[in-house]
């Protein structure tokens, strides 16, 4: 199973990413589940035809229990791909991450894995600050991979280089490593140089490198990612190759 | 005692709008202290010459226990404003905002409002998750208000929204109140529009409106804020209305 966690600044495109990504490991013939890890809670928004699903803390705060069955706080979307959002709690009351630590809970005791037997699990996480829920899915075995999307501006380096921070200081409890970063361009000065610069100091792969995409607008605002607008767009081909490049990383550690 | 905590997304400006507002308080005659609350301990970098003070946290971190005076973590800036930051914890691991709760403990034991005696407090203090420490400046007394910077980014005003929700939900303690929103400009399509759409439907006032200056980061460049470099600036100007009017309504309350 393929379990990747996608980090980074809020705003800077997480869910953007993630999303496509999903649906262009469904193109290919995965099994996906995406779970947002975002109290905006719109992760899984644009596999949905623009419709945002019910989150589990929402549920929570409803029905004042757990969901009963999975099918209370998911969605089949684009291509087959099972949608969760977390949510998060009443802004300023408790842990802003709770919604993740509860979500967790819930999956553990529905078996979700067992019952869906995903191939590929995509966490689209907060990325401002590491700790609470937001870490979660580093601990714990949830995410074996950690993609970190930043742009060339200041705020973004300084979120990524604090998540590349978080990921390090587990890195002797065998839980989740950064595999790359993804650029997602913000179109500034010297963007390439600046990443890049962060990249090398920090022992880091640049993995995917995104343009500014009208096309991903264009279809954000129908409600879908451009896998599901249009493979053949160059924009398509960006995230198609990122994922078969994460397939054969996966394969190849899976032979050692 | 006029005690203002200033919220808003990373990297949106907090830090450029608070230590300004403090200089020119100074300006004004009064005595300032200015808290910084974000883990990227940088918020009175230019109201001391661009040298980064010694956050309380890495205080703790370094020797193991609470500074014996707060001269040991804490500096005279510009004007004779006292700067103290806060810092976080190692990332990924213990709450985000615990540098806070750490601070406020020791400002607490440490008796520092008694012994200094400001006239003025301002809390620079990270909006993006309003949890833990970062929401301890709108409890217990630390601010009465508390300022929202946002652009019209669509991130910005997520930001601000779950921020004015946190205080809200804090209404019925006696907490602190938003009083206003300061617009720092990013330049997008429809900047204006969109705040004023956002303060109309939350019932806040713009009470502030910063133009995307070059002078800030001219003077930034050489460690100041633009109240250091030239008070004649129609930037410091805005600075120094701001203040004023924030004084004039403090007063006008303390009528009441
Ligand atoms: N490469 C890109 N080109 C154009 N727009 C983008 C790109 N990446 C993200 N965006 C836009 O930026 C906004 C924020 O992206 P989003 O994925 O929601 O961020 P996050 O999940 O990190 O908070 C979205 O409206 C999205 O359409
Ligand atoms: N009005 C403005 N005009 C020009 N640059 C600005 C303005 N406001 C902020 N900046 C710049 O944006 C960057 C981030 O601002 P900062 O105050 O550090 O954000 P925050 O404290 O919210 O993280 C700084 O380099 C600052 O110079
Ligand atoms: S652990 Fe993180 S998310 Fe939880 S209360 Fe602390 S700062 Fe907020
Ligand atoms: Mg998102
Ligand atoms: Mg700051």
């Amino acid at each position: 199973m393929l379990k990747i966690a996608v980090y980074g600044k809020g705003g800077i495109g997480k869910s953007t990413i993630t999303s496509n990504l999903s649906a262009a490991f469904s193109f290919l013939g995965k099994k996906v589940i995406q779970i947002g890890c975002d109290p905006k809670a719109d992760s899984t928004i644009n596999l949905l035809g623009g419709q945002p699903l019910l989150p589990v803390m929402n549920y929570m705060r409803e029905y004042e229990r757990y969901p009963a069955s999975i099918a209370e706080v998911s969605k089949i979307g684009y291509g087959g791909v099972l949608c969760i959002e977390t949510g998060g709690p009443t802004p300023g009351l408790g842990c802003a991450g709770r919604g993740i630590i509860a979500t967790f809970n819930l999956l553990e005791e529905l078996a979700l894995f067992k019952t869906f037997e995903p191939e590929v699990v995509l966490y689209d996480v907060l990325g401002d600050v590491v700790c609470g829920g937001f870490a979660a899915p580093i601990r714990e075995g949830y995410a074996s991979k950690v993609l970190i999307v930043t742009s060339g501006e200041k705020m973004s380096l300084y979120a990524a280089n604090n998540i590349n921070r978080a990921v390090n200081n587990f890195a002797d409890r065998g839980y989740a490593k950064v595999r790359g970063i993804i650029l997602n361009r913000r179109n500034i000065d010297h963007e390439t140089e600046k990443v890049q610069d962060f990249a090398v100091k920090n022992g880091l792969e640049i993995i995917g490198d995104i343009p500014r995409s009208r096309d991903i607008n264009h279809f954000e605002d129908e409600g879908k990612t451009v896998i599901e607008g249009n493979t053949d767009l160059p924009i398509s081909h960006k995230f198609l190759d990122l994922t078969r490049m994460l397939l054969a990383d996966e394969q190849q550690r899976g032979r050692l």
